[in-house]
């Protein structure tokens, strides 16, 4: 089983 | 007050064809530097990131920074209505709550504008960091757009693998496995047919064919796709948009959980 990252996991708010 | 005229207005229309599937409403940001979008998936998995710089327009006014909330799909309707060969202008005053599309055929015999409701969109603007690669593959756009096509008719997944051998894009699924290896070639016609794999270290990751193959709607808007892969970072899937900037998709990998 896989988990499917956010791309908030890798990149942050301005 | 923002007016912008592209004369080449066909190349607007593959940009909202090529992000109109992965995007409903967007912030279409207006500066001095040029007309940008950021944009997430609603799943949040795939962010896209889109520049056409003030230079590559034939005429850009943009007064005061200008965010501009649209909804993509009603974008496109009126983009639509415009000819192949027609120049589109985009004019919206400060403070409105409206964006026209103007566009004229190229002999200036047909003129038509269109109004467009702005709306509000509350988008969080992320910061995407300078990074090194481990591995930057450039590719003919209409093989990998073939390569993600195929694939799905086996699989949901394609795990990309860099090693010295080459680019390996593999997927699995109920009625079995498929791969396809790329090695760099260069002894090409045309620069644009060229395959050139950079690896500084080998890498492999999983994504999901869905997004991949909703990127490759941009194909149309470059030859040559360039995908870059690193094991700590979302690849990157860019697609330059001739003189005037890129679309580039960031889509976040699986793991092993």
């Amino acid at each position: 089983p896989c988990l499917q990252r956010k791309i908030m996991d890798y990149f942050k708010e301005d | 007050m923002l007016e912008l005229r592209l004369v080449q207005g066909s190349l607007l229309k593959k940009v909202l064809d090529a992000i109109k599937e992965l995007v409903k409403d967007a912030n279409f940001d207006c500066s001095t530097t040029g007309f940008s979008l950021q944009a997430m998936d609603s799943s949040h998995v795939a962010l896209v990131s889109l520049l056409l710089r003030a230079e590559g327009f034939e005429h850009y006014r943009c007064d005061r920074n200008l965010s501009m909330g649209m909804n993509l799909d009603n974008m496109a309707k009126m983009l639509k209505c415009s000819g192949n060969d027609d120049i589109i202008t985009i004019k919206a005053d400060d403070g409105s709550d409206s964006v026209t599309f103007m566009f004229e055929s190229p002999t200036q015999d047909k003129i038509s504008d269109f109004e467009m409701k702005l709306m509000d969109i509350d988008s969080e603007h992320l910061g995407i960091p300078e990074a090194e690669y481990h591995a930057i593959i450039r590719m003919p756009s209409a093989e990998f757009a073939k390569i993600c096509r195929d694939l799905a008719s086996i699989g949901d997944t394609v795990v990309i693998s860099v090693s010295k051998e080459g680019v390996k894009f593999s997927t699995r699924g109920d009625i079995g496995a498929a791969n396809v290896v790329l090695r760099q070639n260069t002894t090409v016609d045309k620069p644009e047919e060229a395959t050139i794999i950079e690896m500084n270290e080998p890498v492999s990751l999983t994504f999901a064919l869905r997004y991949m193959n909703s990127f490759t709607k941009a194909t149309p808007l470059s030859n040559i796709v360039t995908i870059s892969l690193s094991s700590e970072l979302p690849v990157v899937v860019e697609y330059k948009i001739a003189e005037m900037g890129y679309i580039r998709f960031y889509l976040a990998p699986k793991i092993e959980e």
